[in-house]
């Protein structure tokens, strides 16, 4: 018997590289 | 040493992936629109939202990889992410966008425009930085 599983809710920030700029100071 | 193998596509591109907003707010990945990023970040204590320009576009060590240098933030620090072909970012006022639309379309379903030097992306960065 397989429940049915809720679809997957992913988080905004997931789709949003991460791109972290070097600091300079 | 960074292999080369294929990388696993994340699952939340594909059109009808269901997307938690900030607020709680649910969407489709391909109704999102820049004011969701935009209004996300704002909400979060830790991430906020940069601009990254692509400055160029080269050829990956794969022959399905690009190489993209971004120029990111106000400090325009220049960093380099390699990804592959149809990997989609979103555009400032655009939307979806990648190096190859029709093969992010084939695989994803999702609509996209071809990725442009010059075009600027939505990135994040962490607010706590200093």
């Amino acid at each position: 018997n397989v429940e049915p599983r809720s679809v997957p809710v992913f988080p905004w920030h997931s789709l949003v590289p991460f791109l972290a700029p070097t600091q300079s100071d | 040493s960074s292999s080369s193998s294929p990388v696993a596509l994340p699952p939340f591109f594909m059109r009808g992936s269901i997307i938690q907003l900030a607020d709680g707010e649910l969407k489709r990945v391909e109704d999102l629109k820049t004011e969701d990023f935009i209004q996300s970040a704002e909400i979060s204590s830790e991430l906020k939202i940069d601009s990254s320009t692509v400055e160029r576009i080269d050829s990956g060590q794969n022959p399905n990889a690009v190489v993209i240098q971004f120029s990111v933030g106000e400090l325009k620090a220049q960093v380099c992410v390699e990804v592959l072909v149809e990997y989609p970012f979103f555009v400032f006022g655009q939307g979806w966008s990648s190096c190859c639309p029709d093969r992010t379309t084939q695989l994803f379903e999702l609509s996209c425009a071809k990725l442009c030097v010059g075009d600027v992306c939505v990135s994040l960065t962490l607010r706590s930085l200093r």
